[in-house]
């Protein structure tokens, strides 16, 4: 293949599941970039919560919700959402926004804010744009791992005036007293956030400070933010963390996530691009402003194209997600890829479904397996072949399944 | 529309070049 991949994975079925201790070594190779770990892994700083952390099935039934916000908002419905009653009435003045839903499979980073420094862990997200932290005075917060970002602690912190551009461009603002913005997110899984809009530093890396970074101060926040101490946002408006680093680190950012729950990846601002990186169009979208288009054309498995029709692909286009777990396709292109996928697949023993995954295998027995490769193959011919771990989701060496699932039909 | 998840993206280098609007995958990423 043009890429020189091989065409299998071939790998010791005692290295298919996580290690409990996190092997994580120090992430960054710049001022700027920051250690990425799984949220529930053992690399996470987050607490677990009780019980620990969410089965498989329960990341895999959560990501259904978010995929179903992407594609709610990608619809541009102009009919508001139904918002639970008890959520409404605490946002009552602000226009509901409806976001994209968390997801269970978000990743998570460190960040420091303020003068002096307070470290916070927050969830990294490429699909939306407001970063935000809990803060002091606080009406209603969750219980977060840290304690609340105080801004009477920080020489730095400045409330942003109604006027302001950053105030103005977002969804969801109003005017409260003091001349104060005051913002509202809430997301497709009726999780929320409500607070002040400020200005102050934001520290990335041991010392990198970034003056005067606008972020949510929430103070009425609610949902499934598990223990973190907020979001984020990396997306494409002007509010997001890499459209307001853009002009100390140029236009543009790069992560790399973990093969494991137990080890680490980064997320970095500016910087070169690794010198093997292979590059496709990036396509913007009037409609879904904050996502990250490309265009997927193909699919290959074992080197071999899966037999999609292009317009099956193109047509609808395909959104780029940090939140999003496992990739959704189009029917006709699902059913293809798993009719290839399992034809090279059977001298293995089926298991049972995990919530959408239904191409599961049994490797009970086995000391290794061998694994067709998968290789998106993307505009202007860059075919990136997947990695072991971004082919197969592992619960349980009983229950190993391809990590793709399907839309339901080609044009919901 | 599809979605590519960050399953698939794990151990690439996902390099977002917005000032040339282009999106880079590196392989092996994160060594």
């Amino acid at each position: 293949e043009s890429s020189g991949a091989p065409d299998w994975h071939v790998v010791s079925v005692g290295s298919l599941l996580p290690s409990s201790i996190c092997a994580a070594a120090t992430a960054a190779s710049n001022s700027s970039a920051l250690s990425v770990v799984h949220r529930h892994g053992p690399c996470s700083p987050l607490l677990a919560r009780v019980g620990g952390a969410p089965s498989h099935a329960e990341i895999l039934d959560r990501d259904q919700d978010r995929v179903d916000s992407i594609h709610h908002r990608h619809r541009g419905s102009g009919a508001a959402p139904a918002i639970n009653p008890a959520r409404a009435s605490k946002g009552v003045s602000l226009p509901a926004h409806r976001g994209l839903s968390l997801g269970t499979g978000n990743y998570i980073v460190s960040v420091g804010l303020g003068t002096p420094r307070k470290d916070f862990s927050v969830v990294f997200d490429t699909g939306s744009d407001l970063s935000w932290v809990q803060c002091k005075p606080c009406k209603d917060c969750y219980e977060q791992q840290d304690p609340l970002f105080d801004p009477a602690q920080s020489s730095t912190y400045a409330a942003v005036p109604c006027g302001d551009p950053h105030c103005r461009g977002l969804d969801s603002s109003t005017c409260a007293s003091g001349n104060r913005c005051r913002y509202e997110v809430v997301y497709g899984d009726q999780s929320q956030t409500d607070g002040n809009l400020v200005r102050d530093t934001l520290v990335l890396g041991p010392s990198d400070a970034l003056q005067g970074f606008v972020f949510g101060c929430g103070d009425d926040d609610s949902g499934l933010f598990g223990k973190a101490d907020g979001l984020v946002g990396l997306g494409r408006a002007k509010v997001s963390l890499t459209s307001q680093a853009a002009a100390k680190y140029g236009a543009g950012f790069s992560y790399c996530l973990p093969s494991s729950s137990s080890s680490a990846g980064y997320l970095s601002l500016g910087g070169a691009a690794p010198s093997n990186a292979q590059f496709t169009a990036m396509v913007a979208r009037s409609d879904t402003p904050s996502f990250y288009y490309l265009d997927l054309v193909a699919i290959k498995v074992a080197g071999r194209t899966v037999s999609i029709p292009a317009a099956v692909l193109k047509a609808p286009g395909t959104v780029i997600d940090s939140g999003t777990v496992i990739t959704r396709l189009p029917d006709t292109a699902y059913r293809a890829l798993r009719s290839s996928f399992a034809g090279f697949m059977r001298r293995y023993k089926r298991a049972p479904a995990l919530s959408l995954l239904d191409t599961c295998y049994d490797f009970t027995g086995h000391r290794t397996v061998q694994i067709p490769s998968v290789a998106l193959v993307f505009s202007g011919g860059v075919t990136v072949s997947l990695d072991f771990s971004g082919v197969l989701y592992v619960s349980k060496v009983s229950q190993a399944c391809l990590a793709f699932a399907s839309n339901g039909d080609d044009t919901s | 529309i599809g979605i590519l998840g960050n399953t698939q993206q794990k151990t690439f280098a996902v390099v977002y070049d917005v000032a040339n609007q282009k999106i880079g995958f590196g392989a092996k990423g994160c060594t």
